[in-house]
């Protein structure tokens, strides 16, 4: 199964996940890279909670994956301002 | 609502801004317009004021900057972050970055200036981003017309758990204070018009504002919402799918278009058509139904055809004659849901465009928010 909450993983889709991981780092104070090797099966969780914080803040259907609606939110033009601030 | 983490707050009342650097995508009049206004909208629900200045470390430094520009957070090129801000503080605290790679506009084409200003200087002032769709602290942008553009409670309440609400006003000191100029309900205004989904009227230098059916107005110096017009506006006109506003004082007129003053004006209104007698407007109301504008002048009045930007051949005519139950002269008039609403001294008229004729008649009680 995929590291991270999604269906079958293909080259777009590992895009896709790159660029969530990295709106979700910028904005809602997700650490990927910190997280050592060995915790690497808890990070599907942790990217998990980090996606369903986003879709309640942004007012999505809070589902922990990262679906094109969450996706599209994550392209939308935005301030440069986290969302939550660690 | 969200404040930025530790509640950063400004701890005076006076703050200055620059704006050190501006966009190639607009005219630096524009940009200095659309930051003014912005700040404006936060300066109308708090006890803050902002001053504007052109040398040395302002509290707020305003810039339009691409990709890495200096501090922790490089911009990422079109679209994606278009801008970000910094909480209130020293050095970087307060200041607002805009990335120079986004289109900057005055209009909904592109990204527009003053909707993402208000944003970032929320941010500037210490609040953080809401998660309610209808605050302008809601993370992603999304255009609305800047007219009609309003704050989220939501936005009110967070800034005033800050700096609490505008300073009342002080009781009145002098014979033409606020107060005693608008609480006199036999008030006769100088000039009536809407704006958008909102009626204002002016009084010297006052101007308040109101929805069309709430009793309650709002007032503020004319000069604090548009400073480039004169107080004591004679009459006033919207051209509302124009989104312009016309102003007149003695034989001089403005336009104002999308809340924005217009160059080259003001220019006499000899240029509309008038006789060289006409030395001032008492009144003037647009019809949109025929696209006509009804200027009055006395006890006659012409009207004016905005399609041909022509006055009308056969006038002047008298006022009694064509609006039965309305004049010799009036005060000033507006128009709204196919009614004219003429103001004589304390009377407003309620006329019926369609039957010509008066349909109500009762006493305003404008106080202009005493």
């Amino acid at each position: 199964s995929g590291a991270v909450p999604l269906t079958n993983s293909t080259g777009s889709e590992e895009n896709d996940v790159l660029f969530a991981e990295r709106y979700l780092e910028t904005f809602y104070g997700f650490v990927m890279d910190g997280v050592p090797v060995t915790k690497m099966k808890v990070s599907p969780n942790l990217m998990k909670n980090k996606l369903q914080e986003m879709q309640q803040f942004l007012g999505l259907k809070v589902t922990g994956r990262l679906d094109a609606s969450t996706l599209d939110m994550m392209h939308m033009p935005r301030c440069g301002v986290p969302d939550v601030h660690e | 609502f969200r404040t930025l983490a530790g509640r950063p707050v400004w701890r005076k009342r006076f703050l200055t801004y620059r704006i050190n650097s501006y966009t190639p995508d607009m005219k630096p009049a524009d940009v200095d317009y659309a930051i003014q206004k912005a700040f404006q909208v936060w300066s109308d629900v708090t006890p803050l004021k902002f001053r504007k200045i052109h040398s040395g470390e302002a509290d707020i430094m305003i810039g339009f900057a691409s990709g890495a520009h200096g501090d922790f957070n490089p911009f990422d090129g079109r679209g994606g972050i278009i801008a970000h801000a910094f909480g209130p503080g020293p050095g970087i605290g307060g200041d607002t970055h805009f990335d120079e790679a986004e289109t900057w506009t005055a209009n909904y084409r592109g990204t527009n200036l003053f909707l993402v200003a208000v944003h970032e200087l929320g941010h500037s002032l210490g609040l953080g981003h809401s998660s309610d769709p209808k605050a302008i602290m809601f993370p992603t942008y999304s255009y609305v017309d800047p007219n009609t553009f309003r704050l989220s409670s939501d936005d009110v309440r967070g800034i005033q758990s800050l700096y609490g609400g505008p300073e009342r006003r002080q009781p009145p000191s002098h014979p033409d204070s606020t107060e005693s100029a608008t609480c006199n309900p036999i008030l006769s205004l100088d000039a009536a018009t809407t704006v958008g989904n909102k009626i204002i009227f002016f009084k010297d230098r006052y101007f308040g504002w109101r929805n069309p059916e709430s009793p309650k107005s709002n007032i503020s110096l004319i000069s604090s919402f548009w400073p480039n017009l004169p107080s004591g506006i004679q009459a006033a006109y919207e051209i509302g799918d124009r989104n312009q506003v016309f102003f007149f004082k003695d034989d001089k007129y403005w336009v104002i278009s999308n809340l924005r003053p217009q160059r080259l004006y003001p220019k006499n209104v000899r240029s509309l058509g008038f006789p060289n007698f006409v030395e001032k407007i008492d009144a003037a109301v647009f019809n949109p139904l025929l696209y006509k504008t009804y200027f009055f002048v006395g006890s006659q009045y012409w009207r004016y055809d905005e399609r041909r930007q022509l006055m009308d051949p056969g006038y002047p005519k008298f006022i009694t004659k064509a609006f039965p139950g309305i004049g010799p002269k009036i005060d000033a008039v507006y128009y709204n849901n196919r009614h004219y609403y003429f103001f004589q001294g304390s009377v407003v008229s309620e006329y019926d465009v369609l039957s010509h004729r008066v349909t109500k008649r009762l006493k305003h009680d404008i106080k202009l928010g005493c």
